[in-house]
């Protein structure tokens, strides 16, 4: 589960 | 990006915008919870961190700077605005925020997803913004008469998180199916909280009358 999609939400 | 997620972005920064312009237009913040604005700031700020470090998109970016200055302008306003301040009757608005922040930042410490800097304060974030609306909320049960700007801006504020939580439906099943347990349990929370609030919105609206809530 990488980092990037998780934190690409507002 | 989805169409749930956009519609829940656009619910939000509407919902920023329209408070805005009520404080800017009728230079009033009466019945605005200056608490749960200060705590907006916190959201925003312990959230978009990486804001100079990671690039997502433009959109993203240039979203993430909109909600940190519109939020920091809407609390200058209310605490140092000549004409704005006097409208702020701190003596309603007294929820004490360091309940919710000190709670917020240890389960952050206990429960994430990595112990680091960015993931911690990310998920101090979401902790927190899950109970950001109780001041106002608390707020408006102690308003007589709720002007109708202020009763929409907590409408939409509520209805934006909803819209997250289909969002979240959708990327589970249709894109990566990734648990993502934080913002799943935090958003469900943030909007549950909303719930009689909502249910007397909805109930003054079709009843055609002022927006009242139980003390």
């Amino acid at each position: 589960t990488s980092n990037a999609n998780l934190h690409d939400e507002l | 990006m989805n169409a749930f997620r956009l519609a829940g972005d656009m619910t939000h920064l509407l919902s920023i915008i329209l408070l805005l312009h009520k404080i800017r237009a009728m230079k009033s913040c009466a019945g605005i919870s200056l608490r749960t604005q200060e705590l907006y700031v916190i959201v925003f700020v312990t959230r978009y961190v990486d804001l100079s470090m990671k690039y997502y998109s433009f959109y993203n970016s240039i979203m993430k700077i909109v909600f940190l200055g519109t939020s920091i302008s809407i609390v200058w306003y209310m605490r140092y605005h000549k004409v704005v301040k006097q409208t702020y009757n701190k003596d309603v608005d007294t929820f004490r925020h360091i309940f919710l922040i000190l709670p917020c930042f240890v389960l952050a410490l206990l429960i994430n997803r990595a112990f680091t800097v960015i993931e911690v304060l990310w998920t101090f974030s979401l902790y927190l913004e899950a109970v950001a609306i109780l001041p106002q909320l608390v707020l408006l049960q102690r308003s007589r008469n709720i002007d109708n700007l202020t009763g929409n801006y907590v409408f939409l504020l509520g209805a934006y998180r909803a819209f997250y939580l289909l969002n979240w439906i959708y990327r589970f099943f249709i894109e990566n199916h990734q648990v993502r347990w934080i913002p799943w349990l935090s958003g469900l929370l943030q909007t549950a909280i909303y719930a009689d609030f909502f249910y007397y919105y909805i109930k003054s609206w079709k009843n055609r009358e002022k927006l009242k809530l139980p003390a």
